[in-house]
């Protein structure tokens, strides 16, 4: 926390210094910094726990219209297609997902739709088998979109509630492999009747202005409804999400803290925002 | 880019003479956003606008065009000269095998490089062997077995439930019984703020004498990345970074956040998911990345 007596302008830039330290972007520590000041001098504010706290919660405002809960399988099968770039924490996510589905009395599916990275399908099947949730999988260099459309048909088949998807990381960077997601997209569609109902972006907390980056080119190739930030169980305070809220009509469902199944909790933007400024 | 802006601000600058004090400010408030943007951590930037600052004041200078030119320059010259070398070809043991730890958080890309490096030193004539001392992730030593076969390199693994001490112990032994010339450690993520697996990562260290410690880090990492080389330096004494994923278009200021905290030098940058996608660190590309 900060020890100076009152509210000068050392305490507006050690605030903005605090937020960009957390990677939220400079646009909008200097947006929220602006807003407090606002506030600050509106309202009268003299004690610099109060503006640290009105802070908190311009962070909180923020997010607060982007919590929503994964839609309930009113029509079952819910298919989710979880996303994202390289080794961000999309295949422990989707375990963790599935666990907690489980729990709640759903019956779930995972789908190993990686056909492409070293044993991504193995290591999706042991996760199945240590949570007790089936996978479905074809070979290693199957299409996916192949693996998709077959899980699909069988979970319609079967009324599974929730189905969830396993794509290989793809740097947004590179064409082919964002037409490949569309493809996966389209043939989900395809065998569903219907558009999928969550494609969920996964995000790494440690990640800096580059999560903004690949919010919006996720959100081009595909209809990006959720977010997962991982790994906040590090020193990173995934402050990316915050203009990641402001630009992008996305829902941020949970958040990851750490690598065992129970590591996983729907995202709290009161928490977050005190967690963002210590 | 940062050039364009410059241009545009000393576009004013018609006449030609030394910088003032009020002609740098501007320009270096730009620099500053441009390097923030780039996830160069706030203390270094801080510390790298007061040293451009000093550089560029009082800079003669023929126009406004040349103002930008000048200015740009002394940040390229800066950059680059803090990002120093690549701390030249990976070291060697006086007798073999030499060993190497590869270390860093989760999803950086340890695996992966493992097996670029393998294939790096095949290429070089060597005859390396990889060490599976990942016991905690599923299907972890699948992978670093199907990478290895990738790069026609054996694999050394004691299955996950022997210790990584243990394991890189054996794998020395056999090592120097069927005349590997190297090892490549290859560890499970941790966290830097995790304490027992960082003692279990120094305990792996000392178990190996390696030669090479090298710290695998996102080349997206944001502010963050300091408090993680930081860490690791300090419990390791690493020797360098490899710097993953530059095949995207993140602009790298981790790079420069990394190099200015610890001292060490970055060897190599991992640019591709294909085992022949690493490239010897030069710090003139990632400069020009950088800046933007
Ligand atoms: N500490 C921590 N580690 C995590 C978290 N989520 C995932 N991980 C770890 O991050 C690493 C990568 O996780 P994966 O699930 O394989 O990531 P991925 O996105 O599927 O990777 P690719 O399929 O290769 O793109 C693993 O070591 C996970 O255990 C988290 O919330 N905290
Ligand atoms: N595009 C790209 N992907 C990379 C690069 N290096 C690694 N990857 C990918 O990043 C993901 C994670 O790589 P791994 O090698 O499993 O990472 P790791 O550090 O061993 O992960 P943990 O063991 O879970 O900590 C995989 O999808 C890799 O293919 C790179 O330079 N470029
Ligand atoms: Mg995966
Ligand atoms: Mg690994």
């Amino acid at each position: 926390a900060f020890r100076r007596s009152e509210i000068t302008e050392d305490l507006y830039e050690a605030l903005e210094e605090s937020l960009i330290l957390s990677d939220v972007s400079v646009e909008t520590a200097t947006l929220l910094v602006d807003r407090l000041r606002e506030r600050v001098r509106r309202e009268g504010i003299k004690d610099v726990e109060a503006a640290y706290d009105v802070l908190q919660h311009l962070v909180a405002e923020l997010l607060a219209e982007h919590v929503r809960p994964l839609p309930p399988p009113t029509r079952p099968p819910v298919v989710v297609v979880v996303v994202g770039v390289n080794g961000v924490g999309k295949t422990t996510t989707i375990a963790k997902l599935a666990a907690l589905l489980k729990r709640q009395r759903h019956s779930v599916v995972m789908v190993a739709a990686d056909t492409f990275r070293a044993a991504a399908i193995e290591q999706l099947e042991l996760w199945g088998q240590r949570i007790g949730v089936d996978v479905v999988r074809h070979q290693m260099g199957a299409d996916p979109a192949a693996v998709v459309f077959d899980a699909i048909q069988s979970a319609c088949a079967r009324k599974v509630d929730y189905v969830i998807i396993d794509t290989a990381g793809r740097l947004h960077t590179k064409h082919n492999l964002m037409e490949e997601l569309r493809k996966i997209d389209r043939v989900a569609q395809r065998a569903l009747g219907h558009t999928v109902d969550e494609t969920l972006l996964v995000l790494d907390a440690t990640t800096g202005q580059n999560a903004l980056v690949q919010a919006r080119e996720f959100a081009q190739a595909v209809n990006l409804t959720g977010l997962v930030l991982t790994k906040l169980d590090g020193t990173a305070k995934g402050g990316n999400v915050l203009s990641i809220a402001a630009e992008i009509p996305i829902s941020i469902r949970y958040v990851g803290t750490g690598e065992r199944p129970e590591d996983f909790a729907p995202f709290d933007p009161q928490r977050f925002a005190r967690e963002l400024l210590p | 880019s940062l050039s364009e802006k410059l241009q545009n601000l000393f576009q004013q600058l018609g006449r030609k003479g030394r910088l003032t004090e009020a002609d740098v400010t501007e320009a270096v408030r730009q620099i500053r956003l441009a390097l923030l943007e780039a996830d160069v951590n706030y203390r270094v930037v801080k510390e790298f606008i007061a040293r451009i600052k000093e550089q560029a004041v009082g800079e003669e200078v023929l126009s406004g065009l040349n103002a930008a030119q000048h200015v740009v320059k002394i940040v390229r010259d800066e950059l680059q000269a803090l990002l120093g070398d690549n701390g030249g070809p990976l070291a060697n043991a006086p007798k073999p095998p030499t060993a190497y730890l590869v270390v860093g958080l989760q999803g950086g890309g340890k695996t992966t490089t493992c097996g670029k490096l393998a294939a790096h030193l095949r290429k070089g004539g060597h005859r390396p062997l990889l060490v599976a001392t990942d016991v905690a992730r599923p299907a972890a030593i699948q992978q670093l077995q199907v990478v290895g076969e990738a790069v026609k390199t054996p694999v050394f693994q004691l299955g996950t439930r022997v210790s990584p001490v243990d394991i890189v112990r054996a794998a020395l032994a056999h090592a120097r019984e069927q005349g590997f010339t190297h090892l490549i450690v290859d560890t499970a993520g941790r966290l830097h703020v995790d304490d027992v697996l960082m003692d279990e990562v120094v305990a792996v260290r000392d178990a190996v004498a390696p030669q090479e410690i090298l710290l695998v880090l996102d080349a997206m990492t944001g502010q963050d990345a300091v408090n993680v080389a930081e860490q690791f330096n300090a419990r390791l004494e690493i020797s360098g970074f490899i710097l993953t994923k530059l095949d995207g278009d993140t602009r790298g200021g981790a790079a420069l956040s990394i190099r200015s905290v610890t001292g060490k030098p970055i060897r190599f940058l991992g640019v591709g998911e294909k085992y022949d996608a690493l490239e010897t660190f030069h710090a003139d590309r990632l400069t020009s990345r950088i800046i933007g």
